[in-house]
């Protein structure tokens, strides 16, 4: 049934006969292929930073894998192992996000909402803060997985081979006269040099954002270097908001869709 | 109890003439069904062709395939007449109103991923199961 290939060059099947809708049918086909995908209305997104910044780039990518898989079973075995391969070697999907991918029902992907240095209180420790809106996750889903997902630039021009201990909190509480209260999520060593994607599991935190979007204060990020100085995550080489729209930070969550869809036949 | 009925339709079918075993060969079944057989029919929706290529990241559309046609014995090649015959008792058995007819129906379905963007910017991937129409049978 797939008239088109799936690697992107959507050329459909030279059998199909090419009919112009007009525009009552047009509209007609619209309403009833929106009640099959499930959605009330035709989104309308502001792509201010054009179509393809990080996350939709890697959805893309994760897309690409799903189809590139469906093929490899039609195929071989052989295929689908060789698939796996090279999203294993891409710098988006890794293996990971397959696996997560082979139990989801639905991907989405979060663009950080906020962020700001910590130029408020200048006594205090850098870092910098992220949040996301989940709430356009159907209710009563339960997330399956949940990335953090950071671009880290390479700073051995000024770090040299000195290492970074990078921490990534929860923020659990707020307060206007000093800092927030945190929950460490992970910490990780990092060589100056190091260039590409860091991927931070926030399932549990996801979940309780879900459960509880009082609690859904953001995370925080700090740097510190070897000798325990805290550094600006950007002179670490952390890409913020300002930096390539390719490489901007952003959130990913897994999960089953539990209720089933069904459409009414026409 | 559907045995007076039964031997009522056995005294019928004694009673018509025999042309109608006779009559058409498998061939001419299909000869004369030919036209109408139940079938997968192609159709293609294209996302762009709806103007949706602004929300819709991938795919550029899918194969909206559907089942059409008649059924007709032989159903297909499970259902000899034996099988048939056994459907259709069973069949008579539990609801003696209903005249079974088998429907020409999907037989094989196939998921279709679709990316998009939401209202808010986020980009979503999900998955569509029973979506495409592999293989169509009669039911």
């Amino acid at each position: 049934g797939s008239n088109y290939s799936l690697d992107g060059n959507n050329e459909v099947h030279p059998g199909f006969i090419q009919r112009r809708l007009r525009t009552h049918a047009k509209r007609e086909m619209q309403r009833e292929i929106l009640s099959i995908l499930g959605l009330p209305h035709r989104p309308r997104p502001h792509l201010s930073h054009g179509k393809f910044n990080s996350a939709p780039l890697f959805m893309l990518d994760l897309y690409n894998t799903i189809s590139s898989d469906e093929k490899s079973q039609v195929q071989s075995m052989l295929d689908g192992y060789q698939s796996m391969l090279t999203t294993q070697s891409s710098p988006l999907a890794t293996y990971q996000e397959t696996a997560f991918l082979n139990d989801a029902d639905m991907v989405m992907s979060f663009v950080n909402l906020v962020e700001y240095d910590s130029e408020l209180f200048p006594q205090q420790r850098h870092h910098k803060e992220f949040k996301f809106n989940l709430s356009q996750i159907p209710k009563g889903e339960a997330v399956t997985a949940a990335e953090f997902r950071l671009y880290k630039e390479c700073v051995s021009h000024t770090f040299h081979n000195d290492t970074f201990l990078l921490k990534v909190y929860q923020v659990v509480k707020e307060h206007s006269d000093r800092e927030a209260d945190l929950f460490l999520l992970e910490s990780r060593r990092l060589w100056a040099a190091e260039e590409g994607w860091l991927e931070f599991d926030i399932t549990a935190t996801s979940n309780l954002w879900l459960l509880s979007p009082v609690h859904n204060l953001g995370l925080q990020v700090s740097m510190e270097t070897s000798s325990g100085q805290s550094i600006s995550v950007k002179e670490a080489g952390l890409v913020g908001r300002d930096g390539a729209l390719e490489k901007q930070p952003f959130m990913v969550a897994f999960f089953r869709i539990s209720e089933v869809y069904i459409r009414t036949a026409r | 109890s559907t045995g007076g009925k039964r031997r009522q339709q056995n005294r019928n079918r004694s009673t018509q003439p025999q042309e109608g075993s006779m009559g058409l060969g498998v061939a001419d079944y299909n000869n004369s069904d030919q036209k109408t057989a139940c079938r997968r029919h192609e159709l293609y929706v294209s996302f762009r062709e709806l103007g949706w290529q602004d929300w819709i990241i991938a795919p550029e559309g899918y194969a909206a395939n559907y089942c059409d046609g008649e059924c007709s014995f032989p159903l297909n090649a499970h259902m000899n007449a034996t099988n048939h015959a056994i459907v259709q008792t069973l069949v008579h058995l539990m609801n003696p109103e209903n005249v079974p007819k088998p429907c020409c129906a999907p037989t094989k379905l196939h998921a279709i991923s679709v990316l998009y963007f939401d209202d808010n910017s986020n980009v979503i991937l999900k998955k569509y199961k029973n979506m495409v129409v592999r293989a169509c049978g009669c039911h």
